[in-house]
């Protein structure tokens, strides 16, 4: 009997492709636990290798981009706006390799490094929009500085304390600006509490953690100017941890 | 003298006759489509 066609390769954009590709971005953004989740923005190249009946090794070559949502936001990935070009948008390149055991999708590795869009791409678009700096820029560092002691100065309770900085951008023309993001967490402090003994206000316990997220923004020419906004997740019951196992993510 | 064809008669002619049944190459499976935005 004539021997049975070869299967034709997955396609990219094929609904199985697909489907691996959601599994492991979910995946990414779980077992991240810095900076901003990633979406989805292409499947670059797909590769699957039968071990035998129904059990396939996927590997999937994906490119995300990166989402205004922090990692420790509770909003579903489907409800974060992935970050616009002009806001200097980041992307991530993964590469993931995932079993399907009976139709069952497990994630085995993966690898993910992440660039921001290069300042010529998006000078040459837009002249004016501001450029991602460093997150220890010294006007970077001193804006996170005033505007979580803007806010714990008008807020009674509680008394925030910074997680990480998000991401920062500076605007030199045509007003030198300088806006960041950053998570923050609830201490076991008020604000009064806090005035008297900063130092002895301790971030609360896992059971009852409230992460949250800042964004400021600080005029410094023509005139000196602070804006601050900051908003709690309130209390996150945390997702299952996914059992400890050989799995391997860089 | 060298008469000029009109363009239409001309791609009439060069246009290589396709084999009955001619079914156009699928598009290449990968890398597939953008979601949001190239950078």
């Amino acid at each position: 009997a004539p021997a049975a066609p070869p299967l034709s390769p997955l396609g990219c954009d094929d609904p199985e492709s697909e489907a691996a590709a959601q599994f492991a971005v979910n995946y990414i953004n779980g077992h991240s636990h810095h900076g901003y989740k990633f979406a989805l923005n292409r499947i670059d190249n797909v590769r699957v290798v039968s071990q035998g009946l129904n059990n396939d090794i996927m590997y999937l070559e994906l490119d995300l981009l990166e989402t205004t949502c922090h990692i420790l936001s509770p909003t579903p990935l489907a409800n974060c706006t992935v970050r616009s070009f002009t806001q200097h948008a980041v992307e991530g390149d993964c590469d993931v390799k995932l079993q399907k055991l009976d139709g069952k999708l497990s994630v085995l590795a993966s690898k993910c490094h992440s660039h921001a869009d290069s300042s010529e791409d998006l000078l040459h678009v837009c002249p004016d929009c501001p450029l991602l700096a460093s997150l220890n820029d010294t006007e970077v560092l001193a804006t996170v500085t005033a505007a979580l002691n803007d806010h714990n100065s008008k807020a009674a309770h509680p008394y925030l304390q910074l997680l990480e900085i998000g991401r920062a951008r500076i605007q030199h023309h045509p007003v030198h600006s300088v806006s960041v993001e950053f998570a923050v967490a609830a201490t076991n402090c008020s604000a009064a509490e806090a005035k008297g003994n900063a130092g002895a206000c301790q971030l609360l316990p896992e059971d009852q953690s409230n992460f949250g997220f800042c964004t400021a923004s600080r005029l410094l020419r023509p005139s000196e100017d602070l804006s601050v906004d900051c908003q709690l997740y309130g209390h996150q019951v945390p997702a299952p941890s996914p059992p400890r196992s050989s799995q391997d993510t860089s | 003298p060298m008469a000029k064809r009109a363009v239409a008669e001309a791609a009439q002619h060069d246009k290589v006759p396709r084999p009955v049944g001619f079914v156009p190459p699928p598009p290449p499976p990968c890398p597939g489509k953008i979601r949001h935005f190239s950078i």
